[in-house]
């Protein structure tokens, strides 16, 4: 069975989509197969992968819904080992529609039971909110990993975040855990970034990847080309450092 | 009556709570009576203007589900002309509780009918999402203020911004118009940021203000201080973009 990491923080722009994309690019270079579930309406992921509309026609939004197997949307990325279920503008409205549903918070776990064989690990970028999108990807995650922005204003929401989780924890999924946090647009030259680096380990220890992603403006330069910066620019401080992140991610999931 | 203006994106991290607040200020600094509604769960703006949580009591949750008049929740923030109704943690669960409400779209407008004689200008702060929380400030609004971070991801999310704002004016609040998009942390050095803001300028023409907000650091120190970067630090070129800002919204304002 593969291993569901969901990369989520209600706190918006902090680098979840960038996280899960490079991230997931990294695994799949170190040839783990990972396969990437874009359930953020938004569909960044989408399209930091290069995947047009015409096939996002069948996407997560099916799939959450009980309307198509998984095996129905996903779709190749041209990256070896790394395919992807794209979002869809459907999605907007799911939250909505997936209230009246019973077991409402479980519909992604279910719509992935006994589908997974062909993958080593499950990828899912969330949007910026604790809504029912999340909750699902929460519920059907074995750990979750948290982008956090060094900025202030980003520190403020990772409580409300963790409090969350137990809650996960103690009434639907009772095996997640946090495997990691990983500090974002992490600029040296700034005073606040350094100190919100230093209160964070602090706080969270070793839950802290020592690996932290600088900003680097061939990150934000990457989606524009629909390639994840390791394809765009191997040679960037940003592919550097996610490609650091990937082995130490690897190496916490050997030690589990 | 007031103008109501709603500071709406579901982008994440796109600087809609930076320019509630210091567009707030700004207003306020000239004299206009402000009052700025935290709709945000995440509560940063809120902490941006320095409300601890004993003031938070109630909040415009409470208000929002009928529960308080509008006058139970203004705090004042120690800024002259400046009120603020703070968000709390139980608007986390607001979306989720005005589903089954009759017209769980029109809750805010409801709440601040009538109620807003002391004011000139409400700003409301929005969450990174198209839930119920940020259709309730479309439905209240009179116009939409549109932060647009100049990044290719955040240029994506643009036009299902833009679509839903019609589809709102079509069905519940045919007044709605965009008063503008601002362009946010814009850095002239980047080719990407200049590349963004002339695709901006060619697509929405004058809708996009000629004022831009340049990334300065001194921004995101302010809220750490509880204070909005006006009264952290005057002279920065963060305040002074702002001050712009407030000058070229007040000018169209008076154009109506
Ligand atoms: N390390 C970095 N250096 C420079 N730019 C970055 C970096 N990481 C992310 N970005 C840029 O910052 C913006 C926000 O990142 P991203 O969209 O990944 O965040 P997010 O948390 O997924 O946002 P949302 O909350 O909207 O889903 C994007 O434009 C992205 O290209
Ligand atoms: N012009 C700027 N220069 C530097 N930093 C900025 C600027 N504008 C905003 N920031 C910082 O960028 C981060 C995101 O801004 P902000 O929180 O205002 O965005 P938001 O759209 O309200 O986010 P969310 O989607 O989570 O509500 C914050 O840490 C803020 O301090
Ligand atoms: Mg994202
Ligand atoms: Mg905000």
């Amino acid at each position: 069975r593969p291993r569901i990491l969901t990369i989520s923080n209600q706190k918006g722009g902090v680098g979840k989509t960038t996280t899960a994309v490079n991230l997931a690019t990294a695994m799949a270079a170190v040839n783990k197969r990972v396969l990437l579930i874009d359930l953020d309406p938004q569909g960044n992921a989408s399209t930091s992968l290069g995947i047009d509309q015409k096939h996002r026609a069948v996407n997560i939004y099916h799939v959450l819904l009980g309307d198509a197997p998984l095996s129905d949307a996903v779709v190749p990325t041209g990256i070896p080992n790394l395919s992807v279920v794209p979002s869809g503008a459907d999605l907007s409205g799911a939250e909505l529609e997936l209230v009246d549903i019973e077991d409402r918070q479980a519909c992604l776990k279910k719509a992935l039971e006994n589908q997974l064989d062909s993958w080593d690990f499950i990828l899912i970028d969330c949007p910026p909110s604790l809504g029912l999108l999340t909750l699902n990807a929460l519920v059907a995650a074995d750990a979750v990993m948290v982008p956090l922005q060094a900025e202030f204003l980003a520190l403020e929401g990772i409580s409300q975040l963790v409090r969350t989780i137990e809650r996960v924890r103690k009434t639907f999924n009772p095996n997640l855990e946090i495997q990691g946090i990983v500090l974002t647009m992490v600029d040296r030259r700034n005073n606040l970034s350094e100190q919100v680096e230093s209160d964070v380990r602090e706080y969270f220890g070793t839950k802290v990847y020592t690996t932290t992603i600088p900003r680097n403006v061939r990150i934000s330069e990457a989606p524009s080309h629909g390639k994840p910066v390791l394809i765009y620019d191997l040679q960037s401080k940003g592919s550097k450092a996610y490609l650091d992140l990937a082995g130490e991610v690897l190496k916490r999931e050997q030690g589990l």
